[in-house]
């Protein structure tokens, strides 16, 4: 049977759930709502194809109507433009702050998580590959 | 009878986002 099944439903990734358990690249386990940012920058330079990088929103553009957000980054010292869809309620992890979102109010009320408001000029924590050689 | 769950772990990496910045060059 054809599945008919709305898609106007996504839900987030499991591991943005308060109490989900996150393992750091030295092993060691911690909830995702003690992630500090010392944990990214230290599991990356532990990482050997992973490097963090500064990703400064530039632009949101978001409806409550559509449940989805469109935020723009300048990342990393090149400043490349990149847009990503996501829901109002997806986490970013700001530089020295913490999880925020663009709807703080609905990531507490599905996530539990604590979160603060995603605003333009927020220094979020993003990934690229290292330059391998 | 009570079954211990497992109880899921999520790498550290799945967390952040993948923004690859294009490259010019």
């Amino acid at each position: 049977a054809p599945s008919s099944a709305p898609s106007s439903a996504p839900s987030l990734p499991p591991y943005f759930i308060k109490g989900s358990i996150i393992q750091l690249a030295d092993g060691e386990l911690k909830r995702v709502e003690d992630l500090k940012t010392e944990d990214f920058i230290q599991s990356a330079e532990i990482s050997s194809e992973l490097k963090i990088d500064s990703s400064t929103v530039e632009r949101i553009d978001g409806s409550h109507t559509s449940n989805f957000a469109i935020v723009q980054f300048s990342v990393g010292e090149h400043r490349a433009q990149v847009s990503v869809e996501v829901l109002l309620e997806y986490p970013f992890f700001v530089f020295g702050q913490g999880w925020s979102s663009c709807c703080p109010d609905r990531t507490t009320q599905l996530l539990e998580l604590p979160c603060t408001k995603l605003s333009v000029g927020d220094v979020c924590i993003s990934l690229t590959l290292k330059n391998l050689r | 009878n009570v079954e211990p769950r497992s109880v899921p772990v999520f790498p550290w990496h799945s967390l952040v986002p993948f923004l690859a910045p294009t490259q010019s060059d």
